[in-house]
């Protein structure tokens, strides 16, 4: 891997949205995703529907929880994703809206990635940002810098956020990861959280995933 | 941990100098102590006793220290009659894998030289919470949520007294009353606020033993979830599921094998 990446720097990210009162996390990790293999793939930044996964995918349970593997399945299974200015968000659920013709972009498949944070950083410098799922220990009062929980108040097994890598570095010879949030940019640094990379911390390498496009 | 109401007077019972296995805890909560102070107002270690629990790839360090802060030798500031003062401190130090962590400080003048050293501090010496840390609490400027190098610490360390001091309690008013501001916050009533207040300032020291149990660099303090619960917080903003065995995905293949 190389020893930094951003893929906010290169036009494959989103502005950071707002799930609001709802606990929708796994449409916007699943959709950042998507929105970064489409570019990767198409050459085209699209913003894409959250709101249309809340509403159509029937195994998740929209603002009650979902998981990002059975999202990839639904995307597929719909027929691919609307834009957000054609399924814009709502919060909460609805009767599903999806139009086949109005679908912007498609998936083929979906892979789970290594646990191993050395090759994450690897495959997402070369393949694009990457669904993931953590702990939010501490997050309620997360202002800014690189969080590094002691592991047994974090720990792997209790994953309860699903969010979005999109780099990784080193501030200070401190590793982190890059993670889009899905809380406003009115939360952390402009809606962005910075966790400790290589020590697993919070398991954050416990639940990579990645939509493919062919 | 709770802050004492008054500052302790050294017991009775026998002070050695710190144990091979006490003594780099011991210098890790000296030298965390003297952070950010001039060169000539660093204090010396003293005696120290305490004991060690061991808590999985680590160990716990209950200490008591004495530490010595230097004489005046500025006469300009010097108080009269000119004297070397103790402090006794209590110190949490969490060693895990070689690193320190300085879970909690707290920490008394002590005059050495005068028995019944309690009724002297209550007779007019500051508290310690209030002689540490950057500065008193009366002398903290009016808290603004957009600054992002804002600290809480003082503030923070009077938190567990019950009730909270005076001061304290219109303190952190002020600051619940810029969350309302900033955060545009409206409650249905004033008993609605007046619980919202009272889960803020719980917040506010959970954020704080928060930040002690962080070995990044991550600042921890008032967000816009702070007037929340921590129920519900996690029932509305997290993701239960997640928890749940998903549906099983092929292996993706590694970048070298791509």
């Amino acid at each position: 891997a190389p020893p930094e990446w951003d893929w906010r720097s290169k036009g494959a990210v989103t502005k950071v949205k707002d799930q609001g009162m709802c606990g929708s996390c796994w449409a916007f990790s699943v959709t950042g995703n998507v929105e970064g293999q489409w570019f990767l793939n198409q050459g085209t930044l699209l913003s894409l529907s959250e709101q249309e996964l809340l509403d159509c995918d029937k195994i998740d349970k929209a603002c009650m929880g979902g998981l990002p593997s059975s999202a990839y399945s639904a995307i597929k299974n719909l027929g691919g994703l609307e834009t957000e200015d054609d399924y814009s968000y709502r919060g909460h659920m609805q009767a599903c809206n999806f139009s086949p013709e109005k679908a912007k972009v498609y998936i083929n498949d979906s892979v789970e990635l290594s646990q191993n944070e050395q090759k994450l950083a690897a495959w997402l410098a070369k393949r694009g940002p990457i669904s993931v799922a953590i702990n939010a220990f501490g997050m309620q009062f997360y202002r800014h810098g690189i969080s590094r929980p002691l592991r047994p108040l974090c720990s792997p097994w209790l994953i309860d956020h699903a969010v979005l890598l999109v780099g990784y570095g080193n501030r200070s010879d401190v590793p982190f990861w890059a993670i889009k949030n899905s809380w406003g940019t009115d939360w952390g640094e402009k809606g962005y959280y910075y966790l400790h990379r290589g020590s697993g911390a919070c398991g954050v390498n416990t639940m990579a995933s990645s939509a493919v496009v062919d | 941990a709770a802050a004492p109401a008054q500052p302790r007077a050294a017991s009775a019972q026998a002070w050695v100098p710190p144990s091979p296995e006490l003594r780099a805890p011991a210098l890790f909560a000296l030298e965390m102590f003297n952070r950010g102070r001039a060169a000539g107002t660093r204090v010396v270690l003293g005696a120290v006793r305490g004991r060690v629990h061991r808590v999985g790839q680590g160990s716990l360090y209950s200490l008591e220290a004495t530490l010595m802060e230097p004489p005046c030798n500025d006469p300009t500031v010097c108080q009269l009659p000119v004297s070397k003062k103790t402090l006794l401190c209590s110190f949490e130090v969490l060693d895990e894998l070689g690193k320190h962590v300085l879970l909690r400080k707290d920490c008394g003048l002590v005059d050495t030289k005068v028995p019944g050293a309690e009724r002297a501090q209550a007779a007019g010496e500051p508290k310690s919470a209030f002689t540490q840390g950057s500065g008193t609490i009366s002398s903290l400027s009016q808290p603004r949520l957009d600054n992002r190098n804002e600290t809480f610490s003082p503030v923070f360390s009077l938190l567990n007294e019950d009730p909270l001091p005076q001061d304290l309690a219109v303190k952190m008013a002020s600051i619940f009353r810029n969350f309302v501001i900033t955060y545009n916050r409206t409650y249905e009533s004033k008993e609605e606020a007046q619980w919202r207040l009272s889960v803020f300032v719980h917040n506010m020291v959970r954020a704080q033993k928060i930040q002690a149990l962080d070995r990044g660099t991550a600042q921890y303090g008032v967000t816009k979830f702070s007037d929340l619960t921590e129920e519900e917080f996690r029932t509305t903003y997290l993701n239960p599921l997640l928890r749940e065995p998903g549906k099983k995905m092929k292996q993706a293949k590694s970048v070298g094998d791509l």
